[in-house]
């Protein structure tokens, strides 16, 4: 879900916090931050807190080699040079191994503090991921505004305008369905496009995106995992 | 006419 947005990533492994990542993208507009709880793994063992730094592109050519059934464990040496991933399938009569060199990785971490949030909206993925498309090919810029009873996302571009209105509701069969909106006081903020459409890479992992807005501040896109969470923040576009 | 501001801006490197 991130690779298009940061290529190099430090991965912190230790055995309270599971596996954390924070990365900032080249242009310092949106930063990732992942976290994988130990109780997401079958089994997760840490002895000793470690860092390895990662190229997400070879990961993912790594990640590819194995089938979505078989089972992967990852493997680092106390002071590691490469991290070992083996798949296995159930049967255990089919073993792969590879082997991904290690990187020094010397990245910005920033502090993020408690933020206030002036609203805060919860939706279905996939329905955000196709306002953020569908918009992107109008404008490179995509206006949020939210108001008690609405959700609106505006674009205004070369060939026209185009908006998408949600309106609160509450989904009883299928709760993921639902529009929420807590709203402490309106707000309207201006993205911009291509960084939601890289957002919006992570809606195969969570069925809801929740969206925390505040009046001149980055915004908070949040995917829950069924332990832990990819949370994206991304600095607003203000009138030039 | 819209100007891409910094998470720099907001927040602090550690």
């Amino acid at each position: 879900s991130i690779k298009d947005s940061v290529k190099l990533c430090n991965f912190n492994c230790s055995q309270s916090q599971g596996i954390t990542v924070q990365a900032i993208d080249d242009s310092r507009v949106l930063l990732i931050a992942l976290k994988i709880d130990a109780g997401s793994f079958q089994e997760f063992r840490c002895d000793k807190d470690l860092v390895l730094g990662l190229d997400l592109e070879s990961l993912s050519k790594i990640l590819k080699q194995g089938n979505n059934e078989e089972y992967l464990t990852l493997m680092a040496e106390d002071s590691p040079d490469n991290l070992m991933a083996v798949f296995e399938d159930k049967k255990k009569d089919r073993i792969s191994e590879f082997s991904l060199k290690l990187m020094d990785i010397d990245s910005d971490v920033l502090t993020i503090d408690d933020m206030e949030t002036d609203c805060t909206i919860t939706l279905p993925a996939y329905e955000f991921a196709k306002i953020a498309k569908d918009m992107k090919t109008l404008s490179e810029s995509l206006k949020i505004v939210v108001t008690k009873d609405s959700v609106k996302f505006n674009a205004e571009g070369q060939i026209g305008t185009g908006s998408v209105i949600l309106k609160p509701h509450t989904d009883m069969d299928k709760p993921e369905e639902s529009v929420k909106i807590e709203l402490n006081s309106p707000v309207a903020l201006t993205f911009g496009a291509k960084y939601l459409n890289d957002i919006v890479k992570a809606t195969s992992l969570s069925s809801t995106v929740t969206i925390k807005l505040t009046d001149k501040s980055p915004a908070l896109f949040e995917y829950k995992l069924p332990s832990g969470y990819l949370r994206y923040y991304l600095a607003p576009k203000f009138d030039d | 006419k819209y100007k891409q501001s910094s998470l720099l801006s907001f927040f602090t490197n550690s």
